[in-house]
Parts: structure tokens; C-alpha cells; sequence
């Protein structure tokens, strides 16, 4: 239940906002840039949400996976949010070298809410087992595709990206999962 | 259980960043502006951070008071997080005429949380009634203190302000709440 909670937080205090604006801000970039190979595709303007299944979320996807590397921020948007004026959203374009050498760009990031399950695995008093929390990290996904799949602001606006990563083998999948984008 | 994660997830993703820090923004943005008349008491260089029972969030505050102005944003902080390269935090300023009609100032929004408490319980699909909203706002309270006041990083920075608006007496209630600290 606290990972349904979680769920709709990302989706109604986040996704909801800003992935109807994505198009606009990535147009916007490649415009500022002049670099016109960059997200040349439309069909890659999606948000690329990563999801460990661990839920052990880094601040920098390059400690994940050597291929990948901090590109530039896209535009960002201000929003008047419960007494924030003017709060700031933005997301981070990656570039991504796939199995060939080739360099891809892409605007991921990993799915926040699971750093709050994760903490909370580790504290005591929050009353969350490691066990539990993998258990959690499902109901997140699931709650997450649900309330996606029925939102008209969303749809074709992200991709969730599913981690396995409790072997310790995160170098290894990270390159393909976006690199198959 | 939703509002013991949403407390969690409140604690750990925002209010422990951003409290510790709140006494150097302060120091920071009085510092710039030059009038030393705002915020010129050390014991308000808290966030108030406002919880109405009824979980219904307001984008801005001087819709639910009208003795309540926004006056300035604080100095933003940037932070990498979860993929986002330098996200930005910043808390607003409001200006608050008091029942004498004297104006303090003090840094405060609302519990932003709240706001998917009370989005769910307006979607069917999130399976939250208005009867259980009512006490996950209860227990979203329970939770945030007794993580706050164990909280090293966040002692004496905040002050819970509880906002009894189910009886449509908002605009009441706020002069008094605001002028009291
Ligand atoms: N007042 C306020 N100012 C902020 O800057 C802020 N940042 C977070 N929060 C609140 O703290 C808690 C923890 O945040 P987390 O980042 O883990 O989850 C966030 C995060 O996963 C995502 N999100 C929100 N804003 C951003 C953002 N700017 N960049 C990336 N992700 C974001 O959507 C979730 C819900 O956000 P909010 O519903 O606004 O409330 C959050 C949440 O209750 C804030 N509250």
C-alpha cells in the first residue's frame, strides 16, 4: 500500500505535469542547440523510467553503467505548486553508447518514489522489511502501469524501464535496456 | 499506510535535504536584499509547513487567506538526484498581516503530499475513500512527527501547522496560525 501511494504520487505530482510538456521542451532544445542530431526521432521523446527491481536508486546513472553519460538538461518548466512559486521540473538528456559504439541520446531517469522505498527498508522504524520492499517494488510497478495506461496526458510519453539488478549485475543489462529504446 | 509512506517519502526525498540547509538560504537571501527588517528574527527561520485536514491543497496560498502575499522566493539549492543532474529546490517567502494589521514575514507552503491523498480520493481507481482520506491525513501527521522529531538533520528548522478547514472557515483560521509563530 505504501508503494500504490508512491504510485500516484510520481503520477499525479510529476508525470502529470511534465510529460504532456516534454515534446515542447525537447523541440525547444534542439532548437537552442543547432545540434540537429540529437533526439533526432520523435519516437524516442519519451521519458525513459528506470525502475531497479532492487529499488537502490544512485543520483548519477553513470554510476550504473559506464556507457552512459550526463548529455545536457532540457529547458526547464516553473509551476506554481502548494505554495511554491514558480517550482522548478527538468529532466536530463543522456547519451548512451550501444553495443557497436554508437551513441544514442535519450532523457531518462530513474523512477524517484523507489528511493523512499529503500530508505525505508533500512530504518527500523519505519516498519518496512527487505522482503517487503521487493514485494513493494512490484505494486509500484503495477499501480504505476495502471494509472498510466488509463492517463490521456501520458500516453506515448514514457517508457518504464525494469531493472534487474539484484545479482549484481547492473553494468551488464544497463547498456541494452537503453540502447533498445 | 499510503500517508505512512507519503510522510516517508516527505522526510526522506525532500525535508532532509532541504532543512539543513534553510538557515544558509535564509542568511544567503538576506543578505542580497539588503533589508534587514525580513525575516530579522532567527526563531521564525522555519519552515511552516501548513496541513489542512481536509487534504485540500491550494497551488497558492493567498487563495485560502487573503492577509497571506507571496513575497519572494529563497536562493535555489541544486542537487543530483536519481538521474535529474541538478534538481532544483527552493522554498517562497509570504508576507502576513497580522489581526493588528502588522506585517511579519515567514517561509512557508503546504504539504505537498497531501495533494495525492486528495487527488486519489477523487479517483475511483485509486481506491481511496473520503472517509479513509480523512484518516490517512491523520496518520500522514503521525507519521511526519515522529520521523521529524527524531531527526537530527531537521531539529527546530520546521513547524507542523495543522489547519482545522473542514468547516469552510479557511480564510479564518490562516491570519491567526501564520501571525502566531
Ligand atoms: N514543496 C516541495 N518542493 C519540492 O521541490 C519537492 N520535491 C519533492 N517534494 C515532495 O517530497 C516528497 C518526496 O519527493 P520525491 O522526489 O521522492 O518524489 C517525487 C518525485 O518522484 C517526483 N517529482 C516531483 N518533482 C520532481 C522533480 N522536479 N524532478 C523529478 N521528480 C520529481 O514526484 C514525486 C512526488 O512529488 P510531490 O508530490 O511534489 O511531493 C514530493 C514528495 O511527497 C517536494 N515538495
Amino acid at each position: 500500500n505504501v508503494a500504490h501511494g508512491l504510485a500516484w504520487s510520481f503520477y499525479t505530482g510529476y508525470l502529470k505535469l511534465v510529460l504532456p510538456k516534454l515534446e515542447n521542451s525537447i523541440e525547444q532544445y534542439r532548437q537552442r542547440q543547432g545540434n540537429r542530431e540529437i533526439l533526432r526521432h520523435r519516437h524516442s521523446w519519451r521519458l525513459h523510467i528506470l525502475i531497479p527491481l532492487s529499488a537502490f536508486i544512485p543520483d548519477k546513472l553513470e554510476e550504473a553503467d559506464q556507457c552512459v553519460r550526463f548529455h545536457d538538461n532540457l529547458p526547464e518548466i516553473a509551476i506554481d505548486r502548494a505554495g511554491v512559486r514558480k517550482r522548478i521540473y527538468k529532466n536530463s538528456v543522456y547519451r548512451v553508447l550501444d553495443q557497436q559504439g554508437q551513441a544514442h541520446h535519450c532523457v531518462a531517469e530513474y523512477a524517484t518514489p523507489l528511493q523512499t522505498l529503500y530508505t525505508m527498508s533500512q530504518e527500523s522504524s519505519a516498519g518496512l522489511s527487505s522482503e517487503e520492499r521487493r514485494q513493494q517494488v512490484l505494486l509500484f510497478i503495477r499501480s504505476l502501469e495502471a494509472v498510466l495506461e488509463e492517463s490521456v496526458e501520458c500516453r506515448n510519453r514514457y517508457r518504464l524501464i525494469i531493472l534487474d539488478d539484484e545479482h549484481e549485475q547492473e553494468a551488464e543489462p544497463d547498456p541494452h535496456f537503453l540502447s533498445k529504446k
